[in-house]
């Protein structure tokens, strides 16, 4: 580009070399790329304290941010992915590019009261998002 | 959404089924786009029910029951011994179970249960009511969970003969004479800072809980001699007063979907699922408390 540059000086000057890497970024890894967020609540701001005794807080993380167009093995997305953001690009934008959802959940174990006054603790399953993938 | 030819199983959302106007009673923070709320909430069961409870401080018209302070001081060490800080189960292996169940036995003002306080109830009687336990619950351990009225001073070794007899109740749910459950055994025990006494009685209420029975009628003698067996020993009576009417535990292994599998887990990780087999299965203590028997004997 710098000999191209001296032949005709005319020419809109290219992008220096180190913007190569952003103009790339653009199409390779979105800004807010799909990732887990950490969200904590407590049962007493739900005023569900009184009848579950523990735990005191509840991290149940979500899943947010845009889908890479080659989403490939970076999020274990299966290839129908692939396939649904060229229909969404190419086809038809009614259907929903892949969206940023949880893959992978761990359990909670809660103990609460029951209407009768019994005491119950319970372990329930996919309570807690602990991993994020494109859909 | 528009379900274009999608088949929804009502297997899936049978439980979550929340008719359209609770959806309106529901907490602001749960409240679903009105797309979604077309005949039912995609609640997990955990927040379903809360979410019902938030609005219903009272049990079809009955008001809430607080459970009786020793039994909710026990149930908060054994969720300390079984989750973490942040309520993670621990991956206890020997820990079998994922529900526990703790009844305080009905008294005649607190739980007048129908159909039971018609029989004959004696004082020592004991009337617990499972109607909370679900079909899905399979029963794993039962203990009868005494506590000490620590104010009362008991020496440091206690000995005690214990009768159990559980009562029938026949369709016109009158006390049957003949008693159809029984059991006596010996418990030996030091008083220290001990404030708990389990007693395993799995095997004694096994019968009567397979058959679903919603009410268990236990009559209970016990007496216990204080001070070492071999020597003298002398009945105490501050020892039965400090002895308060126990709570019935139940430790089940809750098979629905949404309850937390450890088998499943191990498969999730990889492993093959530790699925029991149907042969007879060894009976192990589902609390991990390293039940009796030489590692022989476990180990067949």
């Amino acid at each position: 580009s710098r000999q191209r540059r001296a032949e005709n000086p005319k020419e809109a000057p290219a992008t220096p070399p180190y913007n190569l890497s952003e103009y790339f970024k653009q199409f390779l890894f979105p800004q807010n790329e799909c990732e887990l967020h950490n969200f904590r609540l407590s049962f007493s701001q739900l005023k569900w304290d009184k009848w579950i005794i523990a735990p005191h807080r509840y991290s149940p993380q979500y899943c947010k941010g845009d889908c890479p167009r080659v989403v490939g093995h970076r999020y274990g997305s299966p290839v129908h992915t692939m396939v649904q953001n060229i229909i969404y690009e190419k086809l038809d934008s009614s259907v929903p590019k892949p969206s940023c959802v949880p893959a992978a959940y761990s359990p909670l174990s809660v103990l609460t009261i029951e209407p009768d006054g019994s005491i119950v603790y319970k372990e329930y399953e996919d309570m807690i998002a602990t991993k994020c993938t494109c859909r | 959404p528009r379900s274009r030819g999608r088949v929804v199983s009502d297997k899936t959302f049978g439980f979550l089924v929340a008719p359209e106007d609770n959806a309106s009673e529901l907490n602001p923070l749960l409240r679903l786009p009105k797309g979604m709320r077309r005949g039912y909430a995609l609640l997990p069961p955990l927040l379903k029910v809360l979410s019902d409870r938030g609005h219903q401080n009272w049990e079809n018209g009955a008001p809430r029951l607080q459970p009786d302070s020793r039994a909710l001081r026990y149930m908060k060490r054994l969720y300390k011994m079984s989750a973490t800080k942040e309520g993670i189960p621990k991956a206890n292996k020997s820990h079998l179970y994922n529900t526990v169940r703790l009844f305080t036995p009905c008294s005649e003002g607190k739980h007048r249960h129908r159909d039971l306080m018609k029989g004959d109830v004696h004082p020592g009687d004991l009337l617990f009511n499972l109607d909370r336990v679900t079909a899905l619950e399979h029963l794993l351990k039962s203990v009868l969970l005494y506590s000490f009225d620590t104010s009362v001073p008991v020496s440091s070794s206690v000995t005690c003969v214990c009768r159990l007899a559980a009562k029938e109740h026949d369709s016109s749910s009158q006390v049957c004479p003949s008693v159809s459950h029984s059991l006596a055994f010996n418990l030996h025990f030091e008083v220290r800072k001990r404030k708990w006494v389990e007693i395993d009685v799995t095997s004694f209420l096994q019968p009567l809980i397979a058959t679903n029975r919603r009410n268990i009628h236990m009559a209970v003698n016990i007496t216990c001699l204080v001070g070492d067996p071999q020597h003298s020993t002398k009945l105490e009576n501050p020892f039965n007063m400090a002895l308060v009417p126990p709570s019935l535990l139940l430790y089940l292994n809750d098979t629905s979907e949404q309850a937390y599998h450890r088998w499943n887990s191990l498969r999730h990780r990889g492993k093959s699922p530790v699925r029991p087999r149907q042969r007879n299965i060894p009976h192990v203590d589902p609390t991990g408390d390293g039940g009796r028997g030489n590692s022989q004997g476990k180990r067949a």
